[in-house]
C-alpha cells in the first residue's frame, strides 16, 4: 500500500500507489524536488465542413481539437516493477492501446519514459490525437521552450506572437509548436533556478496550455480530410488493418538552470548522433577474436 | 559511393514538403518508407565493410566476417539475437567524444555473460523479462525474445568496442506486480 519509488543515486521519481501515477521527482545531486504528475489524454478531432472555411477538420496539415479540455485515456495505471543492478523499471499500462515503462539506468541523471500508443480505437467515429501530459507546479508564467531543428532555443509565450498583434482563436492548436528534439519549461519567478526539461526521439508538436505544464503529442488517428490538399483522412491502418502501434521514448530531466542547460546540449547530441549495432555470429572463440 | 547515393537520393526526394510534414497521401507514404528502407540497406553494406577494413584481423582468420544489422531494436525484435546463444557485436560511435551507451538486445536465454577489448573483460548485464502487458513483445512483431539483455557500451570517440555475448547459467531480474487500491 506504500508508494512505488523508482530511483537510483541521482535521481528518484515516485508514483502513487493509489492510481499509479507519477506523483514526484527529485534530483538528488541538485537537492531539487518537485510534485510530478504524468499521464495520457487524447483530443478528439474536429470532424469539420469542408463547404465552410470556419468549420475545418481535423486532419492531415491541421490539429484543431474539438473542445480545449482533453480526456484522459485513464485516472489510473497497473504497475509492473523491476529492480535490478543496472536497470529499475515501472511499466504502467493505461489501456489497451497505452502503456508505458519508466527507466532509470545506473548512474544516470534522467528519466526514460518510453510510451506505446496504438492502435487507436475509431469504433466510435471519433478521430483521437493522443498526448502525454507532464505537470508540475512551476510558475511557468505562459511561457515555454522549445529548440528551433536541434539549433537555436526559442521561447514561446502562450496567446502572443512577437511580430504581430495575435487574434487567438484555437487556445490548444494555436499554442502548439514543433518540438524537434527537445522542450522545457522553467520556474520564471525571481530567484527561481529549477527547470524541466523533455528531449525526445523524434520531431513531434506540443505546448503548455497551462502553467506548469508541458504537453506532446505523440500519435493521431482521425476520420476526416482537412482539405488543404492531401485529399485522405490521416487514418494509418497499417498491415494488420487496425491501425499503428507507435513506440518513442522521452528523456525527463529536472534541475538547475546551468545543468539542465548542459545536459540536453550533451544528450540531444547523443540522441541524434546514435551509436550503430551491429552483430555477427562467427565461429572465432573469443580468445581468437580479441 | 553508388551504394550511398541511393540513401542520398531518398532523402532528395524527402526534402519534398509533404514527407518532411507528413501531409502524403498514404500511397505516396509507403513510397517514400519504401526509398529510405532501401537506401538504408545499402548503406549497411557500405557500414559491413567499413567495419571489415577498420577491425585488424589475424593473418590466419582473414575472411570477411558479415555483420548484419536489427532494425527493430525498438520493439525489441532481433533475429540473430533472439536465435543464437552465442554472438559478437560491435558498436560504432560517430560522435566526436567518448560516449556511454545503455544498449538492450532481445533475447530468449535466462542469464549472459559478455566479454570486451582484447584482454576480455567482463561487462555487467542485466536480464530484463520483458512484458506482455505493456506490449514489449507485442503480438504484432513476430518476436520471440522472452527478455531486452541491459549493458553498458563505453565507446571512444569516432571509434567502436567490441562484445562477445554468450548464454550462461544463471536467473533473470524478478518483475513484481503491484495490487492498486481503487
Amino acid at each position: 500500500n506504500s508508494d512505488v519509488t523508482l530511483k537510483n543515486e541521482r535521481v528518484s521519481v515516485v508514483f502513487d500507489s493509489m492510481t499509479g501515477l507519477v506523483k514526484e521527482m527529485t534530483n538528488t545531486d541538485k537537492g531539487i524536488s518537485i510534485p510530478l504528475s504524468q499521464n495520457f489524454f487524447y483530443y478528439i478531432g474536429h470532424d469539420g465542413d469542408n463547404s465552410k472555411p470556419e468549420k475545418q477538420a481535423s486532419g492531415a496539415y491541421i490539429f484543431r481539437p474539438n473542445e480545449t479540455n482533453p480526456y484522459p485515456i485513464n485516472t489510473s495505471a497497473t504497475l509492473e516493477i523491476v529492480n535490478g543492478e543496472l536497470v529499475n523499471e515501472v511499466r504502467q499500462v493505461f489501456s489497451n492501446y497505452t502503456s508505458q515503462v519508466v527507466r532509470l539506468y545506473a548512474g544516470s541523471p534522467y528519466v526514460e519514459f518510453e510510451w506505446t500508443v496504438g492502435p487507436i480505437p475509431i469504433g466510435d467515429n471519433k478521430g483521437r490525437e493522443v498526448i502525454t501530459r507532464y505537470m508540475t507546479k512551476l510558475a511557468s508564467d505562459n511561457k515555454f521552450y522549445t529548440d528551433a531543428n536541434g539549433r537555436e532555443i526559442l521561447q514561446r509565450v502562450r496567446n502572443y506572437r512577437p511580430t504581430w498583434k495575435l487574434n487567438q482563436t484555437e487556445p490548444v492548436a494555436g499554442n502548439y509548436y514543433p518540438i524537434n528534439s527537445r522542450a522545457f519549461i522553467r520556474d520564471e519567478v525571481a530567484n527561481s533556478d529549477i527547470q524541466f526539461t523533455v528531449l525526445n526521439d523524434r520531431s513531434q508538436g506540443g505546448g503548455s496550455i497551462q502553467d506548469g505544464n508541458l504537453e506532446i503529442m505523440l500519435h493521431r488517428r482521425l476520420l476526416h480530410d482537412d482539405s488543404l490538399g492531401v485529399g485522405e483522412p490521416l487514418n494509418e491502418t497499417g498491415v494488420a488493418g487496425n491501425g499503428l502501434v507507435v513506440r518513442g521514448k522521452h528523456y525527463v530531466y529536472l534541475g538547475d538552470k546551468s545543468s539542465s542547460a548542459k545536459l540536453h546540449r550533451d544528450l540531444g547530441e547523443e540522441i541524434f548522433m546514435a551509436p550503430i549495432t551491429a552483430f555477427t555470429t562467427s565461429k572465432l572463440t573469443p580468445e581468437e577474436w580479441a | 559511393s553508388y551504394k550511398i547515393d541511393v540513401l542520398k537520393r531518398a532523402m532528395g526526394v524527402s526534402q519534398h514538403h509533404d514527407a518532411v510534414s507528413g501531409t502524403e497521401k498514404q500511397a505516396v507514404a509507403y513510397d517514400y518508407a519504401e526509398r529510405l528502407a532501401n537506401g538504408s540497406a545499402e548503406c549497411q553494406e557500405v557500414i559491413n565493410i567499413a567495419l571489415n577494413k577498420l577491425q585488424d584481423k589475424a593473418p590466419s582468420i582473414a575472411a570477411a566476417l558479415e555483420w548484419k544489422f536489427c532494425n527493430y531494436l525498438n520493439v525489441s525484435k532481433c533475429g540473430l539475437t533472439e536465435n543464437n546463444t552465442a554472438f559478437y557485436m560491435t558498436v560504432y560511435n560517430p560522435l566526436g567524444r567518448p560516449v556511454d551507451k545503455w544498449l538492450r538486445l532481445p533475447v530468449r536465454g535466462k542469464a549472459y555473460t559478455i566479454y570486451t577489448g582484447p584482454n576480455g573483460e567482463l561487462v555487467p548485464n542485466q536480464v530484463v523479462p520483458l512484458s506482455k502487458e505493456t506490449k514489449m513483445v507485442p503480438d504484432h512483431n513476430n518476436s520471440r525474445a522472452t527478455a531486452d539483455l541491459v549493458f553498458k557500451a563505453s565507446l571512444p570517440a569516432l571509434g567502436f568496442n567490441t562484445y562477445y555475448i554468450s548464454q550462461s547459467s544463471g536467473r533473470r531480474t524478478a518483475v513484481r506486480k503491484v495490487r492498486q487500491n481503487r
